[in-house]
């Protein structure tokens, strides 16, 4: 049970973590494109 | 009866400890000589057995500390008898103290070598170190033993450049009814996706190991070691087996070594002795070719201590609680072999292939230790309970570890909580729409990125607790049973 809880909050976070690299990669390559 | 036994060789050589000797204080029987090295159970110093002249490594180790582990590891090096595994002369024990004499190897740890130069080593170089790694491994496993912590940090090299298996704090015996282990073990970068999993292992878990360690002498640090532990730990059994970063560097045999060792079946993967037969180490330059990076790195470690010395002596008075850690020479509480000496910082590789220093993956590289079945017991019933189910709520038993190792980080990572945001300030999203973050300033995004670690760890922490929570009464209902029956 532990476990698979740990490994929800691991998924979890790295899910969100991907999506927060995506987006800040995202805002740079258009600040790029208008520059 | 033990004797003082020496070959017939012009060197006088000891062996083993006489009972004349044990019998005596020992300083009587040794002449101290100058301080190693110091770890987390103690401090290893060189000295000189005044009989033979032979220089020899004590370590000592307060009596308060783990005395289990310690005669386990005595125990195994005592059994071993290889040119490839440091060996064990005798114990005594002095005041609080107990002094285990070893052999002294003059070359210190790969590691040492690697963090001293600055610069991670040659394929010849690999090549013979693991050769006689494997040497030490194929007796090692032929006694039915597992090292159960290979890494640089654990293999040493005599002043001749022969490398020796040492620090067996957490080796394990086989017996024939107890043919693979369950027990967490290890330092978690190196550490066999077997081994993680909890499935039960055996012999050929020090192989990966030793498949990991090839890759820290080529590029000075495992595969995963930039990433948190924890994470790393979920990434080494799910992911395909870690490969050199720049294949392209490097000799097709030394690629395929490497793939050899990194088999995540452990049923599929070489054993020492097949390993031996490996072109990339059958046939190696010999240890003389370590004697130059030995030499460098003694006069690296030279010039770094004259140097911080100097730079000591004018502040000596001002600082005087600061001086161990900025002289350099020894890791006081963080470091946690015994073998190794390590100083305060593990490499990490820069862009120029020189070494740079990472401080933080120091406390992230030790040795961990848990889970540990009651090794007497196990013997007495003669079986491995491996799919026994366990009497609290299953819980990683690695937590334990990261547990120690934060608290082992104290103020400074206080500190960062403080300057991090709260964790109700902080949720993450459960639903896993992320739309939101489309509205938030790129500041803000990366603030929350950089937040996401410590409020992770947080999180697991709490968890920890809950489940802490819950183990508690049971644990405490084991322990009264325990007392009842022991009453009986």
């Amino acid at each position: 049970l532990f476990m698979k809880e740990l490994e929800r909050i691991v998924k979890l976070y790295e899910a969100y973590r991907q999506a927060l690299i995506t987006e800040v990669e995202t805002r740079k390559q258009r600040q790029q494109w208008y520059a | 009866m033990e004797t003082v036994q020496l070959r017939n060789h012009p060197r006088r050589q000891l062996k083993k400890l006489s009972e004349e000797n044990l019998n005596r204080q020992p300083e009587e029987v040794f002449d101290v000589l100058e301080k190693l090295g110091e770890g987390s159970y103690g401090s290893v110093f060189k000295a000189s057995h005044k009989e033979t002249s032979q220089i020899v490594a004590i370590k000592q180790i307060p009596v308060e500390s783990d005395l289990q582990e310690i005669i386990k590891e005595i125990s195994i090096m005592q059994q071993c008898d290889s040119l490839h595994v440091v060996k064990y002369y005798g114990s005594y024990f002095k005041n609080s103290d107990l002094w285990i004499v070893m052999e002294y190897c003059g070359g210190g740890s790969v590691s040492d070598i690697i963090r001293l130069r600055k610069q991670t080593l040659k394929e010849e170089e690999i090549a013979t170190i693991l050769q006689s790694t494997l040497k030490g491994l194929e007796y090692l496993h032929f006694m039915r033993k597992i090292h159960r912590d290979i890494k640089a940090g654990n293999i040493l090299l005599s002043s001749e450049g022969v490398a020796k298996l040492a620090d067996f704090g957490v080796a394990g015996q086989l017996t024939d009814t107890m043919a693979k282990r369950n027990t967490v073990i290890g330092t978690p970068f190196w550490m066999a996706p077997e081994v993680i999993q909890e499935i039960g292992y055996n012999c050929v878990a020090d192989l990966w190991s030793l498949g990991i360690t090839a890759i820290e002498m080529a590029e000075g640090k495992p595969p995963y070691a930039d990433i948190h532990p924890m994470r790393a730990i979920f990434m080494i059994p799910s992911n395909p087996p870690p490969t050199l970063r720049k294949p392209e560097l490097w000799s097709k045999h030394f690629i395929d070594f490497i793939n050899q060792c990194l088999v995540k079946n452990p049923e599929q993967r070489a054993s020492a002795t097949e390993l031996l037969q490996h072109p990339f180490v059958k046939t190696t330059k010999g240890a003389s070719i370590l004697k130059h990076l030995i030499n460098e790195a003694m006069e690296a470690k030279i010039k770094r201590s004259e140097l911080q010395q100097r730079e000591v002596e004018p502040e000596e008075e001002e600082n005087a609680d600061e001086d161990d850690v900025d002289a350099g020479t020894m890791l006081q509480p963080r470091s946690t072999d015994m073998n190794t000496m390590q100083e305060f910082s593990t490499m990490s590789e820069g862009a120029d292939g020189t070494m740079v220093e990472n401080e933080h993956l120091e406390a992230q590289l030790g040795t961990m230790l848990i889970n540990e079945e009651d090794e007497d017991e196990d013997a007495e019933s003669g079986t491995m309970k491996q799919s026994d189910p366990p009497a609290q709520p299953a819980r990683p038993s690695f937590l334990e570890y990261f547990e120690k190792n934060e608290n082992q980080l104290g103020a400074s990572d206080n500190k960062t909580s403080e300057n991090s945001p709260s964790s109700s300030e902080f949720k993450i999203p459960l639903s896993g729409d992320y739309s939101f973050l489309k509205d938030w300033s790129v500041g803000e995004l990366q603030m929350r990125l950089t937040s996401l670690e410590p409020l992770m760890e947080s999180e697991i922490e709490e968890i920890h607790l809950k489940y802490q929570a819950k183990r508690q009464p049971i644990l405490d209902a084991i322990e009264s049973k325990k007392r009842r029956q022991q009453n009986v």
